[in-house]
């Protein structure tokens, strides 16, 4: 466990924490994306599935039911106990293209072909990508609550310090996952317009709106 | 053929 890598999961944990905090305090879920919501469940639900199998460290499993309750906590928010504040109507982009392609490339492209290795894989393509609904949503709204755009900013955060993470431990162990490290640079890669936006306008107080 | 990678991130 290196900084970046520490800094990484503290970050991703504080954007999960900022989402379920601004729906539970607001009592809603307005702009915020049902189907990324769904879609993160489902790559974490894919990917630790190795919870059961095999047994890493007490931070790791930890950290694995934590990201799992908090998504299914966050799931349940939106599509049951807050249904009615869910802006489905901004909420369009079609998943089945994420999905499929996901399925598609994680048989294609993959380690080892064996069911763990390959819901991993897939977990990892559509972590990559499942961003995109909610990006669509800030983008055919043409705004973002500031609280949306800090949960938004700490989920790109978390994926740029694993970059970093990947990184050092070329340098320093000589490790690496090419299928996590390119998937993990599309991720990053997605949210730059973001961060230029967050930076240039949410971080000096405005809201932050697209041009018209 | 190289052993499975153990996935110790998150």
């Amino acid at each position: 466990m290196n900084i970046f890598r520490l800094l990484g999961d503290i970050s991703h944990l504080l954007a999960i924490i900022i989402l379920l905090r601004k729906i539970w305090m607001s009592r809603s879920c307005a702009g915020i994306s049902g189907k990324s919501q769904l879609l993160f469940g489902l790559v974490y639900t894919t990917r630790y599935l190795d919870l059961i199998t095999s047994y890493i460290s007490l931070y790791n499993s930890v950290m694995k039911v934590v990201f799992l309750a908090a998504s299914y906590a966050t799931i349940y928010l939106m599509y049951v106990k807050f249904k009615a504040t869910y802006d489905h109507n901004h909420d369009t982009f079609r998943i089945e293209f994420l999905v499929v392609p996901a399925v598609a490339l994680a048989l294609l492209i993959n380690h080892d072909f064996q069911v763990v290795e390959i819901l991993w894989t897939f977990s990892i393509y559509l972590e990559s990508v499942a961003i995109l609904p909610q990006l669509f949503m800030v983008s055919k709204t043409g705004e973002a609550e500031s609280i949306t755009s800090h949960y938004l900013f700490a989920l790109g955060v978390y994926r740029g310090l694993y970059l970093l993470n990947w990184i050092y431990r070329f340098w320093a162990e000589d490790h690496y996952d090419l299928i996590a490290i390119v998937a993990g640079v599309v991720q990053t890669v997605l949210y730059c317009d973001f961060f230029y936006l967050y930076i240039t306008k949410v971080l000096r107080g405005k809201k932050l709106q697209l041009p018209a | 053929e190289a052993p499975p990678v153990q996935k110790d991130e998150l």
